[in-house]
């Protein structure tokens, strides 16, 4: 069963004595959904990971970096959560956010799509989609509305996207939001 | 055409065996 686009699993470890680049690997590319499958019960629970990781799922020729071509100019849908809810929550809506990539699940917009990712931190994890433009306002807010249903978030709950060129230039905390669903 | 593919039919193939 061919998916619609080719996507790369990236993992980033954390060690600071090495370049940011350095640390980010490549683990494996997938176009069907038996290989999506087989790669997903091959690797660790993202749960299970250490803080300072991260996995990124991105379709096959976009590097998970801002600076990307097919990136820079985007932003993304950011899901902020509780420390608690790493064990009851994160890997449900990891998992969904990966089905929602894979499935094409935004109709046309899918094609704004670029990938996902997910930070594991002490802090608070974090979920994003990411998506190539910033401005395409109509594209941006299905994207969102559709994601936020499909993660069974409450309406109370507001998620926001931010585009990339403020998050790099402004503190993560600082960049504000462009949408909100 | 364009290959979507919805949640439940995505989650089917999970715990399948490949075929050989």
């Amino acid at each position: 069963h061919p998916l619609q686009n080719r996507w790369a699993l990236w993992f980033f470890k954390n060690e600071r004595s090495r370049a940011w680049q350095d640390n980010l690997h490549l683990v494996t590319k997938v176009d069907t959904v038996e290989d999506f499958w087989a790669m997903y019960s091959h690797i660790q629970l993202a749960s299970k990971l250490s803080s300072g990781c991260d996995y990124a799922l991105f379709k096959d020729g976009i590097q998970p970096m801002w600076e990307d071509s097919r990136n820079k100019r985007g932003g993304r849908w950011l899901v902020s959560l509780a420390k608690q809810q790493r064990h009851s929550e994160l890997d449900r809506l990891w998992l969904e956010t990966l089905l929602c990539l894979i499935g094409e699940s935004f109709e046309e917009h899918s094609r704004e799509v670029c990938g996902a990712v997910i930070n594991i931190r002490a802090k608070g994890d974090k979920i994003a989609v990411w998506t190539r433009e910033a401005e395409s306002q109509a594209g941006v807010l299905h994207i969102g509305r559709v994601y936020k249903e499909r993660l069974g978030l409450s309406a109370k709950m507001v998620i926001g996207y931010q585009a990339h060129a403020d998050t790099a230039t402004k503190s993560h905390s600082l960049a504000k939001n462009k949408f909100v669903v | 055409g364009k290959k979507q593919y919805d949640r439940e039919f995505l989650l089917d193939f999970q715990f399948m065996p490949a075929c050989i």
